[in-house]
């Protein structure tokens, strides 16, 4: 029985590329076959898992507009049980084409599409783009959860509620078993009265479960992706590493899996 | 003779929105008649001035479909130099419709809409969301010059060319006296080897200009838009403070306005 889990929120620059890596990496350190999705035309979740496209190259776009199947793009990464569907930049042009299907196909296509790989995997996440845009919208009709990053600052609080509104309204319409994995404070630095604040709020308030695991801001989870490596890869005696396998272990336990 | 310019850049969380907000804040504070245009279905920039829209309340998206003139929805700022045209969440329906206009039509929708208020502004500044699509488009269709915030991060670097190749399109198609403004370099933690790295590849490279003036990371900045103000009202001490004011400064040199 596999998991397919949407990294969105619409804020950007929160960690969704560097959670989906490196959760999807820590995840597959525990041998849980594991799919990275890129469904971000920056194809940053791509590039940090060290795949380079070249110009002829085809990726998750091609899959959208029907000029691929799904398992012609699916690539290997460096650890055995993590595998990657990789964005490119015409990804962009994925939105125009989407407009031009009916309302009821245009949000359904990348459901379609991992129909076709989800029993090869237990876990697949989906990086999403910053934005509440069709290719978010894809990957939340796709989706069995919603697992939120939140910087811990103010305006990325702020934006919480229209992320909430958004899947609640897919939810009804689109996808009724659609549920929040979990929301996740990443670069979280402690000497700040603001990320204390912005914590306790987000542990008091939201209606969504918070991880007890919290991501501290640290500079070798912004390295490793200029070496195309998970930080499991990169540096496993950092906090940031320790901090994502300590999160995979907590995804795994509320999986009834630990 | 006024200047129109797009803070753009489509990765996230690099600072478009403070260096929108506080830029336009320090040039009203030189008293240079200034306007700061939100087009954010976040809306990040509106809140980040004070600006609370009731649910009855227009704001830009009803100006780009039509509903009503930009006069109408203009807002005046704690600074007496300094307007705000606001965006509301529904905003973010806006890319839906556009596509159901032409292609050429769907482009030009806010340039159209500034050209009746240009000529009451010294400097109009578009805060645009995190992506390339439809309304980034029509930012940079509307404006003469773009500003590009970067963040002293390798995954930010990563971006940039697909922006710039954006813009040399918008350029040669759309818009032909589109130029840069510059790049600046923002979040900046000298302590750290990556930022000098960045910093260094970014000033040794770069096609664009950049900035002499860069912003280190300033937790007030952080801090300044819960309370609804820019950082010269918020906290006008703090080195958030102190280089954006260094920034608007090297802006109007560039200018020949010092
Ligand atoms: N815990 C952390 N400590 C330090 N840096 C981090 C941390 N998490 C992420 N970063 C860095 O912060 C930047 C933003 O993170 P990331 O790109 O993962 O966010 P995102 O939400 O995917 O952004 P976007 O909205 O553009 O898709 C990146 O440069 C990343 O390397
Ligand atoms: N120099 C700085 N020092 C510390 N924090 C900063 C600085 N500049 C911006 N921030 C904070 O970093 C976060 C990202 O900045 P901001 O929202 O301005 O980026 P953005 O590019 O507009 O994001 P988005 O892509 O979501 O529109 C915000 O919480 C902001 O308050
Ligand atoms: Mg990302
Ligand atoms: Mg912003």
């Amino acid at each position: 029985m596999s998991n397919v889990i949407a990294i969105a929120n619409q804020k950007g620059g929160v960690g969704k590329t560097t959670t989906a890596v490196n959760l999807g990496a820590s995840l597959a350190v525990a041998e849980r076959k594991t799919l990275l999705v890129d469904m971000d035309p920056q194809s940053n979740a791509s590039s940090g898992l060290g795949i380079r496209l070249d110009s002829g190259d085809k990726h998750i776009y091609h899959a959208l507009v029907g000029e691929c199947g799904i398992r012609e793009i699916v690539r290997k990464s460096e650890l055995d049980f993590l595998d990657v569907v990789p964005a490119g930049r015409d990804l962009a042009g994925a939105e125009a084409e989407l407009y031009m299907m009916n309302a009821h196909d245009r949000v359904r296509v990348l459901k379609k599409i991992l129909e076709q790989v989800r029993q090869s995997y237990k876990y697949i996440f989906i990086d999403c783009p910053p934005s509440l845009g069709l290719l978010t919208l894809n990957a939340l009709v796709a989706s069995d959860s919603v697992l939120v990053p939140v910087q811990c600052e103010y305006l990325s609080l702020e934006g919480l509620s229209s992320l909430v509104s958004t899947v609640e309204k897919v939810k009804e319409s689109l996808n009724p078993s659609l549920f929040f994995e979990g929301i996740l404070l990443t670069m979280v630095d402690l000497r700040t009265n603001l990320a204390r604040e912005v914590e306790y709020e987000v542990r008091s308030n939201s209606r969504i479960p918070v991880y007890n695991t919290t991501v501290p801001r640290n500079v070798r989870l912004s390295e490793a992706p200029s070496h195309g490596k998970p930080i499991v890869l990169y540096d496993v005696t950092s906090t940031g590493s320790r901090s994502y396998l300590q999160l995979a272990k907590e995804f795994l336990a509320q999986k009834g899996e630990a």
